[in-house]
């Protein structure tokens, strides 16, 4: 399960 | 996150100046450059996937096109592919790309194309500056916007040792230990070069790395 931070960076 | 981004992006913009100004490459690593690029394309396959948000998508855009611009001026460019150092920029790239891809293929958090991709393009990054390292301690007068450039481009993963610190003090169950080792590890490479980049500003000289 993907969680909601999952990569959101650069 | 967002100093660490922006001095992501200046430093590219630096880099891009100096050769458009200076029609000169000189002390600029290709191989670095093209493991950036490999780190960007493998990093944001997930482009047209998955939108996460406006700012996301137009930085890893410009990520993707400006490296591939700077590679386009070392090797196509008339004039300054002629500055390039090919004999003194000879760092066998493969000694950091499969273990990279190995590491990838086994560590990971789920094994799918896409991920493992993602992971490896993490790790690579930690060590992609290595070619640029070593180009710079053979280059006897480093130019002050090369410097900046690494300067810069150490910077970024240092900020964003502290967005992660924030970011884990204040987001619930925020854990990523393969960015965090992989980032530690990048501006653990940087800390010789900090060092001596600090010590020729202070003394307002030229950055000569001792060999």
């Amino acid at each position: 399960r993907r969680k909601s931070w999952d990569h959101d960076e650069l | 996150r967002e100093a660490g981004d922006m001095t992501h992006l200046f430093s590219i913009i630096v880099l891009l100046l100096k050769i458009n100004a200076t029609k000169s490459c000189s002390g600029v690593s290709l191989k670095t450059q093209e493991l950036y690029l490999l780190v960007f394309v493998t990093r944001y396959l997930d482009l047209f996937q998955s939108y996460i948000s406006l700012y996301n998508s137009c930085m890893k855009f410009i990520f993707i096109v400006s490296s591939g611009c700077i590679i386009g001026y070392m090797r196509k460019h008339k004039v300054v592919s002629q500055t390039y150092d090919a004999e003194q920029d000879t760092f066998r790239v493969a000694f950091l790309v499969w273990p990279s891809f190995l590491l990838a293929a086994v560590i990971n958090q789920k094994l799918s194309v896409m991920e493992i991709l993602w992971t490896f393009s993490i790790y690579l990054e930690s060590v992609a500056i290595l070619p640029q390292l070593v180009l710079l301690q053979r280059t006897k007068n480093v130019d002050n916007l090369t410097s900046n450039y690494v300067f810069l481009l150490g910077s970024y993963r240092g900020l964003y040792l502290l967005n992660w610190i924030y970011r884990c003090l204040t987001e619930e169950g925020y854990r990523q230990w393969i960015v965090w080792i992989s980032g530690l590890l990048q501006t653990a490479i940087y800390c010789d070069f900090f060092y001596y980049y600090l010590k020729s500003w202070r003394k307002n000289e030229r950055l000569s790395l001792p060999s």
